[in-house]
């Protein structure tokens, strides 16, 4: 993502809150 | 409504321990209130929303996945120390929408649907080309295969006579060969080695249930059977809340017979599980 240095890039969550993790697999 | 209340739901993550903790309430209704098949098992929690409850308290509106354990339903092993049934064997899933109250603490679900469906042949075949797949449970082979189980398991039994509950699970496997059946049984009135006409028996009041797996080898030289049961312990079963709305799929509806007479002789007290 290309920023002007004085304006802050938008923060985006580093994790999805849904759907949760995968406790065995996924079929 | 009051303005600025609003009827809002929250948002909270799905990995969230109060989540998991609705989650698992969830799960722990399904195998409270299933009375054919497999326990499940928490796999993935797919969305959750939080409604505020008037006069007090909150609904959890979650959805969730599931997946097929190894221990029936009827087996008393806690679901914790039951394997997650793996791809290999034909992995079923479940996908439950949920609606569970918490006020003061504590949990009801007021609402539960469930579907579940097994992992689709092709994946199967993905990843293991040679495993057999789950084959109709009224295939004649299937029938046959549980007949002969049945019989055979009843032979060499010294004590009461079991009969079918429902066959949970089978597999046709090519070579050699054979044919696969999980099934599960529940102890009668007769004594398995006088018994003349099965139909004549009955269901024990203080109900016995156990759990066989078998396969049947076609040799040339005659049929094969292999079986091998395990009779759970008797215990009690405490009534369970009931919600207001409960639907299952039909894959997943009551197997157990209804009533039964209350002045049948009641079920000798297994210490721990007896494997036949």
């Amino acid at each position: 993502t290309v920023v002007q240095p004085d304006v802050a890039a938008a923060t985006r969550p580093l994790v999805r809150p849904c759907p949760g993790r995968i406790r065995h697999f996924k079929i | 409504v009051p303005p600025g209340l609003g009827l809002a739901y929250r948002e909270l993550d799905c990995d969230d321990p109060e989540t998991e903790q609705v989650a698992m309430e969830a799960v722990d209704y399904i195998n409270k209130n299933r009375n054919r098949g497999y326990k499940h098992t928490l796999n993935q929690i797919d969305k959750v929303k939080v409604w505020p409850r008037r006069p007090m308290g909150e609904v959890f509106e979650i959805e969730i996945d599931t997946l097929e354990t190894t221990c029936h339903v009827l087996d008393p092993t806690p679901v914790v120390n039951c394997s997650v049934r793996q791809l290999t064997e034909h992995a079923v899933e479940g996908d439950c929408d949920f609606r569970v109250l918490k006020q003061d603490g504590q949990f009801f679900v007021s609402f539960a649907k469930c579907d579940s469906s097994p992992d689709s042949a092709e994946d199967v075949l993905k990843v293991c080309p040679d495993c057999p797949l789950l084959a109709p449970i009224n295939a004649t082979r299937v029938v046959r295969t549980v007949e002969a189980a049945l019989t055979a398991f009843n032979a060499d039994n010294n004590g009461s006579y079991f009969q079918l509950v429902e066959v949970s699970r089978a597999q046709l496997v090519p070579l050699p060969p054979s044919t696969y059946v999980e099934f599960a049984v529940a102890a009668t009135d007769c004594v398995a080695k006088e018994v003349t006409d099965p139909a004549k028996c009955n269901l024990l009041a203080e109900k016995q249930y156990g759990f066989c797996k078998a396969t049947l080898n076609e040799k040339a030289t005659g049929d094969a059977v292999d079986v091998t049961c395990t009779v759970f312990q008797t215990e009690p079963k405490l009534p369970q809340p009931q919600p207001d709305t409960y639907t299952l799929t039909p894959g997943v509806a009551s197997a157990v017979p209804a009533t039964l007479p209350a002045n049948l002789p009641a079920a000798a007290m297994v210490v721990g599980p007896l494997v036949v």
